[in-house]
């Protein structure tokens, strides 16, 4: 959608011999049109636009390509190297149990992931444990047993307790059953909630994850950035995940993630079942944004 | 006057931002821009206050014809279908309708309409037991016609003066899915030819601008009587319920702003320009 948008405003750069200021602003202006409406944030947008705008200009235009395809291709690289050039692995070194914190926003996902996440490990020969650390939502540690018992991995779960004590019995556990990765689920929450920010930030404490996913719903617009930007300032986050993506946002919201807490998005969830996760590749996401 | 000029291009430079950043989209922010710098030129505009009465005063006019109201007592049982995309909050949302309306002293009988998700039965009925509702569900089903029908017969028979029909997180662009939808309602339709008597389709309010998509998408598929935006308890402003509203003239009816069964409200304009500074 980008590039045929692009068509017509480049189709003017042909014949002109270098990029100029003059002649890339009505490019740059359709690009931020772009950006924005595929919901990166509207500071990472400006940014972005000055930075490919400086590089472009001056470009001596090659006489292999278009003055327009050039500028496509200045986009396109600076938006891989912006969402991280490549894909980041899960991290899983130390000594066992590792343990992965699940953080978030409400109805990001987390629970459904905390299930994709354990499946994906067994497939690659780990002994994951899940622990059901939300106490508050109904229903929610029902959520993740009935998702553990489909693809038959233990879950850790007491009612009537805080989560601290849960997690606390669950390493026990975990160590008593030679378990290799804990993955904990946690509550959806504001963070603007200082309550529930104190009660994840004491779970840090407790289990020293090698991993703080934040996950993030795909179709989230502006909001990511502070979102993103609070949870990072407030706790070790180590990676990010989007969800949804099997819808059509363009998601954006990758973009404006990756640019403000400088973390890499190691997975990609798109669909509702455990075997729908994919590791996070910046080349194809970066079409996906572009449209 | 120059610098007068200067200082005024600066904060509309501001307030650019901060109506992009509250995602009410390019086409709204525009248009609002347009008349924030027709109101700067009869009266300049040197504070958030100033720009807050323009943005209250320009909000009134565009939802000026918006009804927040359910009209539950027109009848009898009266049919009220959440609908939205995964995790947007219709189940809470069910609970907290179920109670406010108990609040007026209306029944409901409450109809688990997600017969996928783990755990989506056992979720709505702790919500219907918080509101004081009526439950019926069918922990065997394997999809949902059935328990609606069965529902919306029980509702009919019992003259319940409330039916609340929970579905299913669905997207927008699964086809198989929007056309189970369109099940649903023929479904209801079997019973009571007019219901379902309201259509509400819950939205995140952390949504970007595929919030419009989903409004326009879902409203081909039943007509949608009314908008919901969740969530707006964090710092999402929910900017895209504007567009929605312009777009479609869907009734903006209630706003989540919490996680308990009293934290809906019915949509008040002025506090929702309000709740843009906050
Ligand atoms: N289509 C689709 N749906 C998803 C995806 N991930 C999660 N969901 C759905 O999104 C909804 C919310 O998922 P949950 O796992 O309950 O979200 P959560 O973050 O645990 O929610 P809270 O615990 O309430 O904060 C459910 O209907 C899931 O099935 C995805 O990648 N694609
Ligand atoms: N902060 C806040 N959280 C909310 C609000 N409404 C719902 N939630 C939370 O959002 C999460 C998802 O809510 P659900 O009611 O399960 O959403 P749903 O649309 O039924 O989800 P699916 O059925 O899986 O598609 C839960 O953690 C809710 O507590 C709200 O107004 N504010
Ligand atoms: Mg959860
Ligand atoms: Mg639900």
């Amino acid at each position: 959608q980008l590039r045929e948008n692009l068509e017509g405003v480049l189709k003017k750069l042909r014949g002109q011999g270098k990029i100029t200021e003059a002649n890339i602003q009505d490019t740059m202006r359709e690009i931020r049109q772009t950006l924005l409406e595929a919901d990166v944030n509207f500071t990472v947008a400006r940014d972005f636009i000055q930075h490919v705008t400086e590089k472009a200009l001056g470009v001596q235009v090659l006489k292999s390509i278009t003055p327009g395809q050039q500028i496509i291709k200045i986009i396109h690289e600076e938006l891989i190297h912006l969402l991280g050039e490549e894909n980041v692995p899960l991290n899983l070194s130390g000594l066992p149990p590792t343990v992965i914190m699940l953080v978030g926003l409400q109805g990001s996902g987390k629970t459904t992931f905390a299930a994709k996440l354990a499946r994906h490990l067994k497939e690659q020969g780990k002994r994951p444990l899940l622990v059901a650390a939300d106490v508050y939502r109904p229903a929610a540690i029902d959520q993740l047993v009935r998702l553990g018992e489909h693809i038959d991995v233990p879950v850790y779960e007491q009612k009537g307790v805080t989560p601290a004590k849960i997690c606390r019995q669950a390493m026990e556990k975990a160590r008593q059953d030679n378990t290799n990765v804990v993955i904990v689920d946690t509550a959806g929450r504001l963070h603007i909630d200082e309550k529930m920010m104190n009660e994840v930030k004491e779970l840090q404490n407790l289990l020293h994850p090698r991993e703080i996913l934040f996950i993030a719903d795909g179709m989230i617009g502006q909001d990511a950035v502070t979102a993103a930007r609070d949870f990072n300032d407030q706790l070790s986050v180590t990676g990010v995940v989007l969800t949804k993506m099997d819808g059509d946002t363009r998601g954006g919201a990758a973009l404006s993630i990756k640019t403000v807490t400088g973390k890499p998005i190691k997975f990609i969830s798109s669909g509702e079942k455990p075997e729908d996760l994919e590791a996070f590749h910046p080349a194809r996401f970066a079409d996906r944004i572009l449209g | 006057f120059g610098k007068e000029i200067k200082i005024n291009k600066n904060f509309l430079e501001q307030i650019e931002a901060f109506l992009y950043q509250s995602d009410f989209g390019i086409t709204v922010t525009e248009s609002l821009l347009r008349k924030i710098e027709e109101a700067s030129r009869k009266l300049p505009i040197t504070n958030y206050q100033d720009l807050s009465n323009i943005l209250r005063e320009e909000f009134r006019e565009r939802f000026a014809r918006n009804n927040p109201e359910i009209p539950i007592d027109s009848h009898k049982p009266f049919v009220l279908l959440v609908v939205g995309v995964n995790g947007s909050g219709k189940t809470t949302t069910l609970g907290k309708l179920a109670y406010f309306f108990a609040q007026q002293g209306k029944k409901s009988l409450i109809i688990a309409g997600d017969t996928y998700r783990a755990a989506a039965i056992e979720q709505l009925e702790l919500w219907a037991q918080r509101a004081g509702a009526d439950f019926i569900k069918n922990p065997d089903a394997k999809n949902p016609s059935g328990i609606i029908y069965e529902g919306v017969q029980k509702g009919l028979h019992d003259q319940t003066d409330l039916l609340l029909i929970d579905t299913a997180g669905r997207l927008h662009n699964k086809a198989n899915l929007m056309e189970e939808l369109r099940k649903i309602v023929r479904v209801i339709q079997k019973l009571i030819p007019d219901a379902p008597h309201e259509s509400l389709l819950i939205l995140d309010g952390t949504v970007g601008q595929n919030g419009i998509v989903q409004a326009r998408e879902f409203g081909k598929i039943l007509p949608l009587t009314g908008l919901v935006v969740t969530k707006l308890d964090g710092t999402a402003k929910g900017g895209v319920l504007t567009a929605i509203h312009e777009k479609m003239g869907l009734p903006v009816k209630f706003v989540g702003l919490g996680e308990k069964i009293d934290d809906l409200l019915p949509f008040d304009v002025d506090l929702y320009v309000d709740s843009l500074f906050g």
